[in-house]
């Protein structure tokens, strides 16, 4: 099963 | 005091257009080097970023760099009141403007019109430059056809790349399927396709967020999408002597 990730896994905030 | 004059209001239009499905309110930076957008969507699973470069205006001027809070919804509004053809110039006189000043000219009107601006505290990603290991470069209404077809069969698309060129791929309920798109360098540079491919990917995405941004594609024949492995995608449409509008997207993945 897939599950959706979001952006802030990956970036950070500023 | 800040001025930037579209010589194809046409274009603005398209930008906005492509950007309005994925975010409401955002914030329009502007500074000596242009104008830049960074927003995203509500999920916070897509990031869209726009950068326009002071020297693909007709006429640019910023003294001082500016935060601009708008609502895409009501800059739309606004946006439909000029033609296609117009002429569009942004401008603001104050260095904490709450208004934003449009003229839409045409060769037989002139309008103007003012939108009230907001202040909002939104996060700003930091997206690393990063180096991809795979960068395709296809004909955007490709992409945006293989996006709406597979998107039909399945809610996420798979991406796969390799030396031979990039296969879209779904499996759904109903079944599945495939398409590979072959490298081409034919002469006509908008029907080329060309992978540089340093390490293949093979990533899952929801095409849904595909299909809202495709919209963009009006804005240039290419799309180049970057990919590693495990990493958000971005899909980029090149401006024209202007700059980019970009969507990073993140993937999903197996539970």
């Amino acid at each position: 099963k897939l599950i959706q990730v979001i952006l802030g896994y990956y970036y950070s905030n500023n | 005091m800040f001025e930037a004059k579209f010589e194809d209001g046409g274009l603005f239009k398209k930008i906005v257009e492509a950007i309005k499905e994925l975010v409401k309110n955002v914030n329009l930076e502007a500074n000596g080097t242009g104008i830049s957008l960074q927003a995203m969507d509500t999920s916070h699973v897509a990031l869209v970023a726009l950068q326009l470069n002071e020297k693909g205006f007709k006429k640019y001027r910023c003294e001082k760099s500016l935060t601009m809070g708008l609502s895409i919804e009501n800059l739309q509004k606004i946006l439909k009141c000029s033609g296609n053809d117009d002429q569009i110039t942004l401008r603001t006189q104050d260095e904490e403007p709450t208004t934003l000043s449009f003229t839409f000219e045409s060769k037989n009107r002139i309008s103007e019109f003012q939108l009230n601006l907001m202040s909002l505290d939104q996060e700003q990603l930091g997206v690393p430059d990063t180096e991809y290991s795979s960068v395709v470069r296809m004909p955007s209404n490709e992409f945006t056809k293989i996006c709406r077809e597979l998107g039909n069969i399945n809610e996420a698309i798979g991406i796969e790349t390799s030396k031979e060129g990039i296969k879209f791929y779904v499996k759904g309920d109903i079944g599945e399927g495939q398409v590979s798109v072959k490298i081409n360098d034919t002469e006509k540079p908008e029907e080329r396709v060309e992978c540089e491919v340093d390490e293949p990917v093979n990533l899952s995405f929801a095409v849904r967020y595909f299909n809202l941004f495709n919209k963009a594609s009006a804005l240039s024949s290419q799309v180049i999408l970057s990919m590693s492995q495990d990493q958000p995608l971005v899909i980029e449409y090149i401006i024209e002597e202007m700059g980019s509008l970009k969507l990073y997207l993140a993937p999903k993945i197996n539970d």
